[in-house]
């Protein structure tokens, strides 16, 4: 099963 | 006020065309050098980011930074009005309201003029790091596209798989699966059907089909696609522009 990271997941908000 | 007039409007209309289909309402940042504009889809696993040089424009000039936010499916509908040869400027106040496009077809004096209604849309702008990725590829467009086209076909997910020497793009599906092995090349009299390879750590990544085939729409664009791979961070699709980017980060699967 895998799982769908979001961009979120990566990057933090300005 | 902002005056950035393209000289031919197919620009702008492959450039909206390369995202509008997997972001809709996005606020574009227009600056003394440029326009700038980032959005990301609704599941929150593509990000688009857009930058328009100011060497892109045929004319450009923005006295005081403005963000016009737009529904790019209103937008394409006024892309659509103009003709590709047209020349196509986009026009609006320090503090607008609306946006003027003038499209112009100075072989026959045609002049068309459109106005958008602007809208105030809460977006946040991410901070993306330089990230450091673990294999880098050029390749022709064309053949990415048909790469991801072919192979969605089979399955919701697309695994890449990147070696020393080999490409390798896989779908397994219920139905069944397929794979595409692609080796870096040097084509000499055609540079762009070239596969540039740089790889420091070999990768096995696995992204969703449906998100790669919204990136591929971006291959209107340029010829060639950038492709940055890592195990620990968004891939990075990047289609070049004479001044500017669209690049598309898109979020892996994991398995559990």
């Amino acid at each position: 099963k895998r799982t769908q990271t979001t961009i979120e997941d990566f990057f933090g908000k300005n | 006020m902002l005056e950035a007039k393209f000289q031919e409007a197919s620009l702008f209309k492959r450039i909206i065309d390369g995202f509008k289909d997997c972001v809709q309402l996005v606020n574009f940042q227009c600056k003394e050098d440029g326009i700038i504009a980032q959005a990301v889809d609704d599941s929150r696993v593509l990000l688009v980011s857009l930058e328009i040089g100011v060497e892109a424009f045929q004319d450009y000039r923005c006295d005081h930074p403005v963000t016009l936010g737009m529904d790019l499916s209103s937008l394409s509908k006024i892309l659509r009005c103009g003709n590709n040869t047209d020349t196509l400027t986009l026009i609006a106040d320090d503090t607008p309201d609306a946006i003027i496009l003038l499209f112009e077809d100075t072989k026959k004096d045609r002049i068309s003029e459109y106005s958008l209604k602007l809208m105030d849309i809460d977006a946040d702008f991410l901070k993306i790091e330089d990230l450091q990725y673990d294999t880098t590829l050029m390749m022709p467009s064309a053949e990415f596209s048909k790469t991801v086209r072919d192979l969605s076909q089979l399955s919701d997910s697309l695994n890449i798989l990147v070696t020393k020497e080999t490409i390798k793009f896989v779908a397994t599906g219920d139905v069944g699966s397929g794979s595409v092995i692609l080796k870096p090349f040097i084509n000499m009299e055609n540079p762009d059907e070239s596969i540039k390879l740089d790889m420091d750590q070999p990768v096995d990544l696995t992204f969703g089909s449906k998100y790669l085939q919204d990136i591929v729409k971006g291959s209107a664009l340029s010829n060639k696609i950038g492709i940055r791979l890592s195990s620990e961070a968004p891939a990075l699709f990047q289609f070049d522009l004479s001044s500017g980017f669209l690049q598309f980060f898109l979020a892996p699967k994991f398995d559990d």
